[in-house]
């Protein structure tokens, strides 16, 4: 690993893990396989603190300024976005649909609840996504076992005060086999109230 | 251990600070 170490600077305030800004933007002519995810998704940086993140995250367009098919990922340092990595491969995720012109707002509020620890479930949260598409944006949050429902509801819930979520705001659940079965993010989710 | 858990608003404020620019 030929990569630097990313420490929090003197005077900052540490973040309980690293996490690393990922870019992805599919191009329409190449099928959605692993092979061309892995080719078109960059790492943007890492940051060790907050405010490191801040000064990050203050260069970065806002998400609901982008066009077209992509995604912004912001991950714990050393897992990739990727269903088929090691921490994410028991894994799975709650989606979010957004309507256009609110991907902005919850995806600072998904950030700020994920670096602040406010989910309360251990080593539990790998990382967030934001998915810009035609006709809706998708916020999605994701944890190393799917099994474990335990610590999902939490999550739920968590995101539900965090966000300040309408009690009856659809939230739903797909694991990462079932997204490598139909090779999609966010097809045939099952639907949760 | 100990974790390090901030919320939303010191996160916030942390943003107007010198080193976060």
């Amino acid at each position: 690993n030929r990569r630097k170490t990313i420490t929090p600077g003197p005077g900052e305030h540490p973040l309980q893990y690293n996490y690393t800004f990922w870019y992805s933007r599919r191009t329409p002519s190449r099928p959605a396989n692993t092979q061309s995810y892995e080719q078109n998704i960059r790492q943007i940086g890492t940051v060790a603190s907050v405010e490191q993140f801040w000064k990050l995250y203050s260069h970065l367009v806002r998400p609901g300024d982008l066009t077209g098919h992509s995604d912004f990922h912001l991950f714990k340092e050393g897992i990739k976005p990727m269903w088929e990595d090691e921490a994410n491969k028991s894994g799975g995720k709650w989606i979010i649909r957004l309507r256009k012109g609110l991907a902005s707002r919850f995806w600072e509020n998904i950030i700020l609840a994920m670096l602040g620890e406010q989910f309360m479930v251990g080593e539990e949260v790998c990382g967030v996504v934001v998915s810009i598409r035609f006709q809706e944006d998708i916020l999605s949050i994701w944890n190393k076992t799917a099994s474990d429902q335990v610590t999902t509801s939490r999550i739920r819930d968590t995101l539900r005060r965090v966000l300040n979520l309408p009690p009856n705001t659809i939230m739903e659940y797909k694991t990462h086999n079932d997204s490598l079965k139909d090779n999609s993010s966010f097809r045939n989710t099952k639907i949760t109230l | 251990g100990t974790r390090i858990i901030y919320d939303r608003k010191f996160l916030l404020d942390c943003r107007s600070s010198p080193l976060a620019h």
